[in-house]
């Protein structure tokens, strides 16, 4: 069986929050060394992989592999009814037909309990190779948020160009055109708006920014996001979480534009 | 998109 507590529920209703409007269906693959998600979007040209160790979780219980085939708008649902502060405990039997939920309140004494039933969801699911890439930037989430939004105001696509020091962002819109460079960055006072360039060779590369607005959702689960580049492999997108989980998201570039 | 899916299964299937 699976049993999971989770300190806060803010962790679980961000992830949720951050992936459903790419995934809509998807199995929650548990084991003894925590809980996974990897799922391609209806277009399969992204992808979302999460990784919430069972050091995340206190206790964590899960004697056998057990796959929870979860309907993510079933599920916001559900996490819509924790407060952010509130123990979340997952549970679930070894061949179960519902996973339960139970929100504890840690000032007063309220327990909720929810079930969910869940579907069985035949996914394709293939290794994701471990890559050195030619590019890796490390920036604060917010600034990578903000940056995507703004752009995506002007052009359906932003070309990243990582160069030695140096980041840029480049759209070309029918109103007109835009970019934004950023340069290493380190602060002692302020390291949360560090931004590092570590670079292999120079690497430039065009995305759809629908889908990078799409997962900047996932800010608030991290200060700093992770863009790891190289040519002609899917784009890195990660979002590191406590205890070495992470919610990654991988973008195909866009060639031939 | 077809070439994007492309890299996308190249890149999975190694």
């Amino acid at each position: 069986m699976l049993e999971a507590r989770l300190e806060q529920a803010s962790i679980l209703k961000k992830v949720v929050d951050a992936i459903k409007d790419l995934v809509q269906d998807c199995n929650f693959d548990c084991n003894d060394s925590g809980i996974a998600l990897q799922a391609m979007d209806n277009s399969h040209v992204a992808l979302v992989s999460m990784m919430l160790k069972s050091d995340t979780f206190s206790p964590f219980r899960c004697d056998r592999n057990i796959a929870l085939g979860i309907n993510l708008n079933s599920f916001q649902k559900v996490l819509r009814c924790a407060q952010n502060e509130d123990i979340l405990t997952l549970k679930a039997d070894d061949s179960p037909d519902v996973v339960s939920l139970v929100f504890e309140s840690s000032e007063q004494d309220r327990i909720s309990e929810y079930d969910i039933k869940l579907m069985d969801i035949d996914q394709e699911h293939l290794g994701i190779p471990d890559t050195e890439y030619a590019a890796t930037i490390t920036m604060p989430s917010g600034e990578f948020q903000r940056i995507c939004r703004d752009l995506s105001a002007l052009s359906e696509s932003v070309a990243i160009e990582a160069e030695k020091n140096a980041v840029k962002f480049v759209c070309n819109g029918d109103i007109g055109n835009g970019a934004i460079s950023l340069r290493n960055h380190s602060s002692v006072e302020k390291p949360e708006q560090n931004v590092n360039i570590e670079l292999s060779e120079p690497v430039a590369l065009t995305f759809s920014l629908k889908y990078l607005v799409n997962f900047c959702k996932a800010s608030g689960l991290s200060g700093s996001v992770k863009l790891c580049l190289s040519n002609e492999v899917p784009l890195l997108v990660e979002y590191e979480l406590a205890s070495n989980s992470y919610l990654r998201f991988y973008l195909a570039p866009k060639i031939g534009d | 998109k077809i070439f994007q899916k492309q890299i996308f299964k190249f890149f999975l299937e190694g």
